[in-house]
């Protein structure tokens, strides 16, 4: 977070505002309700309460207008600059302005009123913008569903004003950190060729053309697919990954939600009503055939047949002797791999691998090029490794062996 | 072959007024008249473009290249994020 140059702040903590005008995009109670709906969101992680006064001077004046409107900052028609607001202090001290040349909404739509009023009460309060892209002091108006503040903003207002008086004291969601090497996965799948990290409202990706990784929202590829998901998979020759959370999925083909999503679980793939959700799901392209994980089970469905395969559910350590009795999220790069990633929060480097992608320089490419009779799947968990051969269906001897040892750098 | 588009595109004359507007309103550059001229091989701009760069977590390159125009023509705030 960052505080305005000069840390300006109100001095007085319960502090007045007032509605000058309103669009004529909305009712006047929807804007009533999105302002006093912006308020709240700070006024609850804070000491600070807002009154609404309806004449004369307010510590903070919100108004619609467009082009010059005389206060040194113009607007500038449609899209662009959308709406700014002044640090604390008398007279136009803490003030917002919204550009009347936008269209207000109280949706999905642009702009939505509630997620840009919440960011330029920001200012008014004395906040700079941010660069964490999950906070609401991010400068570039994203609109992901929801507008909730982050700790990033939290912790913003609270090294201004202290604080709040709540026993105990709320929390924000953490912006991912690309390289934190406590990070654990929701989901992991390929999507055309490339392979996509997602953990809570954020994806992250990497790809050839990008060295850093790319981290943003969900939102911005799928509007309406929720946050938190918790599998997803790729079927590749149909073009399409489906994302699950809890008992549900959506099945995507680009950026498109395919009609009639989502479906549940149960009647599309059979699972019985016992299972709430997926922790993780792969599907082989070569044999059609698709792993979920379910705690400590497997199933295995026929993407082909459209129905599971008997003799499942079966105990992970059945199929995937070694890898543990839970999977956060699973992908399948390069015809016959698979890459389990188990992450247990505050274990400390254990993904130091994963995030390469590139595969490490020791893996004999031969191995895993050379066609079926040379099969080998290789889990990585926590800091070891195990490697799987397929003929054989067995792991390997002299496994697990310790990845930093083998992959070294 | 099948792929997410990625923002591509040309330079092109609106993009360095783009790019002129944009430093301008949110980093501070000066808008002078000479400066627009010298803009192709200026320092300022360069430092300036450097530091939304930055900001944006984009790779600091000081060349106005597609992704970078990508997020200066996405609709924001208009408080600067450089203190005046």
């Amino acid at each position: 977070f960052v505080l305005t140059q000069g840390n300006p702040q109100w001095e007085d903590t319960h502090l007045t505002y007032r509605i000058e005008n309103y669009t004529p995009d909305l009712s006047r109670a929807a804007v009533d309700h999105a302002i006093e709906k912006a308020f709240q969101l700070w006024s609850s992680i804070s000491p600070l309460t807002f009154t609404k006064v309806s004449e004369g001077q307010a510590d903070i004046m919100i108004s619609f207008v467009r082009g010059d409107h005389h206060d040194n900052s113009p607007f500038d028609g449609p899209g662009g600059n959308l709406a700014h607001a002044f640090q604390p202090g008398p007279r136009i001290g803490g003030d917002v302005h919204f550009d009347e040349d936008e269209r207000w909404t109280n949706n999905f739509r642009d702009y939505n009123l509630y997620r840009v009023a919440a960011h330029e009460l920001g200012h008014s309060l004395g906040l700079a913008h941010s660069t964490d892209i999950g906070a609401l002091m991010y400068p570039n108006y994203i609109f992901s569903g929801d507008v909730q503040l982050s700790q990033d903003d939290i912790s913003g207002i609270q090294a201004i004003y202290g604080p709040s008086q709540n026993p105990t004291q709320p929390t924000g969601p953490q912006t991912p950190q690309v390289c934190d090497s406590k990070l654990t996965f929701d989901a992991i799948t390929t999507v055309r060729g490339e392979v996509m990290f997602f953990k809570d409202r954020f994806y992250m990706r990497t790809n050839p053309f990008y060295p850093e990784a790319e981290l943003n929202f969900i939102s911005l590829f799928w509007p309406h697919l929720p946050n938190g998901l918790q599998a997803a998979y790729e079927v590749a020759d149909r073009d399409e990954v489906r994302f699950f959370k809890g008992n549900k999925y959506w099945a995507v083909k680009g950026q498109n939600v395919l009609y009639g999503y989502p479906k549940d679980i149960y009647r599309s793939f059979g699972f019985p009503r016992t299972v709430k959700n997926i922790d993780a799901a792969v599907s082989d392209e070569d044999t059609g055939k698709t792993y979920f994980f379910v705690a400590n089970k497997c199933w295995r469905y026929d993407e082909y047949k459209q129905s599971m395969d008997a003799g499942y559910p079966k105990m992970i350590a059945e199929d995937f002797p070694g890898i543990g009795n839970k999977v956060d999220a699973v992908f399948q790069k390069d015809g016959n791999k698979f890459w389990a990633v188990r992450g247990i929060e505050g274990q400390a480097g254990y993904l130091r691998g994963i995030h390469t992608l590139g595969f490490p320089p020791t893996i004999r490419e031969t191995e895993a090029v050379s066609g079926k009779e040379k099969k080998k799947t290789y889990f990585f968990v926590e800091d070891k490794y195990w490697r799987f051969d397929e003929n054989s269906q067995s792991m390997e001897q002299g496994f697990p062996r310790i990845i930093a040892d083998d992959f070294s750098g | 072959s099948h792929s997410f588009p990625t923002a591509t595109s040309e330079t092109q004359e609106q993009d360095v007024e783009t790019v002129q507007k944009y430093l301008e309103n949110y980093y501070n550059l000066k808008s002078d008249a000479k400066q627009v001229e010298r803009q192709r091989n200026s320092d300022p701009v360069v430092e300036k473009l450097k530091q939304m760069q930055k900001f944006f977590g984009l790779k600091v390159t000081g060349k106005p290249d597609a992704e970078t125009l990508n997020v200066m023509k996405q609709p924001r705030c208009g408080v600067p994020d450089m203190a005046q």
